[in-house]
């Protein structure tokens, strides 16, 4: 049946709801699959170690080298992988 | 492709490897397959061997777990991480670990495996027809223990076939008790429980007692999920109750409303709005197959790959026809060798960045990039019509021995009948053999002298009845040869085949100028002359050829009757669908010594 009344929106108990904005999820991702060191992403200007550690990721994965946090790259983020770091032991 | 650090590799070929624990979400018999074909994705091309043991230390340990599972590298939750591994050595080096809290199924929806019944433990057949009612799920329905059941084919009212739905009335997994079901209610910690829990336990899987009192006998097996069981939410593995109420409303089946983001949810309890437990409804889940197939290619030393298309890429993809890359193939080659060729070599001291292959007996044909064919826009002026196309040569041609022994191949590419006499396909090399001249098999001889500009691996051909022209195929392209001038490479989304089908491994003519084509489990209908697939296609191979296995490797008609090729064995069905042989290849086609 046609919704009579707006639908409502439930906040469900225990669900996993990422709070992290999409640059945390990034750097996260980033660190995490070996694109980038603690010391890198510390170090320099914020802003080039992430567009030179999105190009490597791109790269990597087959993703258009672009160095930004475009749709492309953060639905690579966000899609279902395996746990091996991709760079590094 | 590439390997770890320093190369590392088992310095064995014969390795060994252990279940652990299973996923409550398939039973185990399904996820034992799922691993032993997994690894023989990997054996089908190295020297290596894998064989299972149920005790001791294996060198690939295998387990499920889920958020911090003893390593140090904790699992996510649904979705996102859905697995990982270590490449080869001793320890914890070549273990598989697999997040239980995705859902494990083939990768196409969960896989309901029954036992007892009559059915042999055939898979449920969703929906199927009770008493005149439509069924999408398990039920007790006509039973009074309780028990939930389905029949293995559309309808039981017709057939009669049925068998009981993995639950925890029925059997438990792992524990102390080798698989006797729950006893409810049960005494745990002083406190009566009538259903599964995770008390006492911080691995989040749900147990039960196998006898009245946990406390007093120790005795306990862990709970199978049902069909109906919830992923994730605060009651991951409970079943949904039907009905249950949200909002005030009533609900009998899984529903979206509440949330934004479409998923399907329901109630673990009769009324949500009281108790507030929920979880996902079943999706169609992850492939362990797959998965597995690219945690065991690290445990035997292969790293990541950036080739799209390859097992070892590091994003999760469903394929339903899955073939290795050969990506995957030289990867593991580097490491290893290959299947019939020398032991496992030291790799080259100085890897580079792209470790050169090893070369092995006969130089590996190199595999181009054919040049893809611009994708057709859907009311693009381009037709179907057979369009001049210069070919382009897609492959050096390779130099044959022409002393290569048929009989020493473990299977080939493609089997056809061309000019009468059957053909036989392999790395760029073929032979003959007619059952007309007593002259036993001819060759090798070189593909690329006969038909130029083909790629050395080809998945299938077959000869038009009518005009004699021969269609190859490779991947999702296509080549039409008369004698030796080609039309193509050109893509078969031209013939009509979608992108579900990303090879085709046989073909069958039928009279009036009409081919069937099959990839995967489905098969397509090609009008030669238009070179179109007919409308209504595909359809389920399983439909009409039925008890022919459905992941053939070859299929092809030859002296009237069908021929289903998979491993060393071929199914030889009559025009009447009738499977009246299952043979050896090499022995009853090829009439190997």
């Amino acid at each position: 049946p046609v919704q009579s009344k707006p639908q409502a929106v439930v906040t469900f108990p225990g669900e996993l709801v990422s709070t992290l904005s999409d640059l945390e999820l990034a750097e996260r991702y980033l660190l995490r699959f070996g694109y980038t060191t603690e010391v890198e992403a510390r170090t320099g200007s914020k802003h080039v170690s992430l567009s030179k550690a999105l190009r490597k990721m791109q790269k990597q994965l087959g993703l258009e080298e672009t160095g930004e946090l475009d749709a492309g790259t953060l639905e690579a983020m966000r899609a279902p992988r395996c746990g091996v770091p991709d760079v590094g032991a | 492709f590439l390997t770890f650090e320093g190369d590392l590799k088992w310095d064995h070929t014969d390795l060994t490897y252990r279940v652990m624990n299973y996923s409550p979400d398939l039973d185990p018999a399904v996820i034992d397959d799922a691993f032993k074909r997994a690894f023989r994705v990997w054996s089908d091309v190295t020297p290596l061997t894998f064989t299972q043991i149920h005790s001791g230390e294996a060198d690939i340990m295998i387990m499920f777990g889920s958020r911090e599972h003893g390593d140090g590298y904790p699992f996510d939750g649904k979705d996102g991480l859905l697995a990982h591994a270590f490449p080869p050595g001793r320890g914890i080096q070549g273990d598989a670990h697999f997040d239980d809290d995705e859902l494990w199924t083939l990768g196409t929806g969960i896989v309901v495996k029954t036992r007892h019944g009559n059915a042999n433990g055939a898979n449920c057949h969703f929906p199927f027809i009770f008493e005149g009612r439509s069924y999408s799920r398990c039920t007790t329905e006509g039973r009074r223990d309780g028990l939930p059941w389905c029949a293995t084919t559309a309808s039981y009212d017709r057939d009669k076939k049925y068998g009981f739905c993995p639950s925890e009335l029925l059997y438990t997994n792992g524990g102390n008790s080798d698989g006797s079901p729950c006893t409810f209610p049960f005494i745990f910690d002083g406190t009566s429980y009538d259903a599964c829990t995770t008390d006492g336990r911080s691995d989040g899987y749900r147990w039960c007692a196998t006898t009245a009192s946990f406390d007093k006998d120790k005795k306990y097996g862990f709970c199978p999920n049902r069909d109906t069981a919830v992923i994730g939410g605060n009651s991951q593995g409970d079943p949904c109750v039907f009905p249950f109420t949200f909002l005030g409303q009533s609900y009998s089946a899984c529903t979206s409303q509440g949330r934004q983001d479409g998923k399907l949810w329901c109630a673990t309890t009769s009324n949500y709005d009281t108790d507030k437990k929920w979880g996902f409804c079943p999706d169609r889940g992850y492939s362990i197959f797959l998965v597995a197939a690219h945690e065991f290619g690290h445990s035997l030393g292969l790293d990541h790959s950036s080739v799209r298309e390859a097992l070892m890429y590091p994003m999760y993809s469903y394929v339903q026809d899955f073939q290795l890359h050969p990506d995957d193939v030289q990867g593991i080659q580097y490491l290893y060798g290959r299947g019939s060729g020398p032991a496992p070599t030291a790799p080259a001291p100085v890897p580079t960045e792209e470790p050169q292959p090893v070369p092995t007996e006969d130089p590996q044909p190199v595999p181009t990039e054919d040049p893809q064919p611009l994708p057709t826009e859907a009311g693009s002026t381009s037709t179907t019509e057979e369009e001049e196309e210069t070919p382009e040569p897609t492959a050096t041609p390779i130099p044959v021995d022409p002393s290569r022994d048929a009989c020493e191949e473990k299977n080939f590419d493609a089997i056809t009948e061309i000019n009468g006499e059957l053909h036989f396909f392999k790395d760029g090399k073929y032979w003959t053999h007619s059952s007309f001249w007593k002259s036993g098999i001819q060759g090798a001889f070189s593909v690329a002298d006969t038909w130029p500009g083909l790629p050395a691996a080809i998945d299938a051909a077959f000869q038009d009845v009518l005009t004699k022209r021969v269609f190859f195929f490779a991947g999702r392209q296509f080549w039409v040869f008369s004698g030796k001038s080609v039309l193509g490479p050109r893509g078969i989304e031209k013939l009509g085949i979608g992108k579900e089908a990303s090879r085709i491994s046989g073909a069958l003519q039928r009279g009036r100028g009409k081919v069937l084509l099959f990839s995967g489990e489905n098969y397509w209908r090609l009008d030669v002359k238009v070179q179109r697939v007919d409308k209504g296609y595909p359809r389920a191979t399983d439909d009409v050829f039925t008890g022919v296995p459905l992941d053939a490797r070859n299929v092809f008609l030859y002296q009237d009757k069908y021929h289903f090729c998979r491993g060393s064995f071929y199914w030889r069905m009559t025009p009447r669908y009738q499977v009246d042989r299952v043979g050896y290849v090499k022995y009853d086609i090829l009439q190997c010594p």
